[in-house]
């Protein structure tokens, strides 16, 4: 699994 | 972008303008705790640097630009414009208690060492305690105006939908985020005693009071 940031959400 | 996610931003945005409006209207800001609302401001400018840096989409940037706004103006209101009615006795939670703690986590574990991702992890963290001096100010008084209730209500709403979110993005995407998922998660446990009085009293019109 990938472990990426949410930066995408708010 | 899926339904819990457009459905939890939503629910936050009705949130803080019920929170706006409640104070418009009744041109006070008895009951709501102006430390929170600091806390959620710093959240915010925190979290959001990255405005500068990085285009995600016309979404994502408006949103950010309003939670901004109305973050400041909430403060502006309890602290400015109505600051007579705002119940600084009672607002005593010491904010160096969660501010320390959390400033420490942050430079201890997060995904870079950069200032702005310390910021960000920094922002994550705070959220998740943010509201601690809201619910102290409800447990000190008491007692809860009924439209502070329902401020109270869609902001755990937003966070139980963003788990939503994330389990729906873990399935589909193989996406998640170990920080983000961790302090949610904390962040949604301190909104379910709450939750509880929200149903069992304010849903059968009687107004939240503490025994």
């Amino acid at each position: 699994c990938h472990r990426r940031k949410a930066k995408d959400e708010l | 972008m899926n339904v819990f996610r457009i459905l939890g931003d939503i629910s936050h945005l009705l949130a803080i303008i019920i929170l706006l409006v409640k104070i418009w209207k009744s041109k006070s800001c008895a009951g709501i705790s102006g430390k929170s609302q600091i806390l959620f401001a710093l959240v915010f400018t925190t979290r959001y640097l990255d405005l500068f840096t990085t285009f995600i989409s016309i979404y994502n940037t408006v949103m950010k630009v309003i939670f901004l706004l109305c973050a400041y103006i909430t403060v502006y209101m309890i602290y400015g414009k109505f600051r007579k009615t705002s119940d600084s006795e009672n607002d005593s939670f010491r904010l160096e208690f969660l501010l320390v703690p959390v400033t420490g986590l942050s430079f201890l574990e997060n995904h870079n060492f950069t200032a702005l991702e310390i910021l960000w992890t920094f922002s994550i963290y705070l959220e998740s305690v943010a509201i601690l001096p809201q619910l102290f100010m409800i447990s000190k008084t008491g007692e809860a105006e009924t439209i502070t209730t329902h401020y109270l209500f869609f902001l755990g709403l937003y966070r139980a939908l963003y788990i939503a979110n994330w389990i729906w993005r873990y399935h589909t995407e193989n996406f998640y985020d170990q920080i983000a998922v961790v302090s949610g998660v904390v962040q949604t446990i301190f909104y379910c005693d709450f939750f509880y009085l929200y149903v069992t009293k304010v849903l059968k019109g009687k107004k939240l009071s503490l025994p």
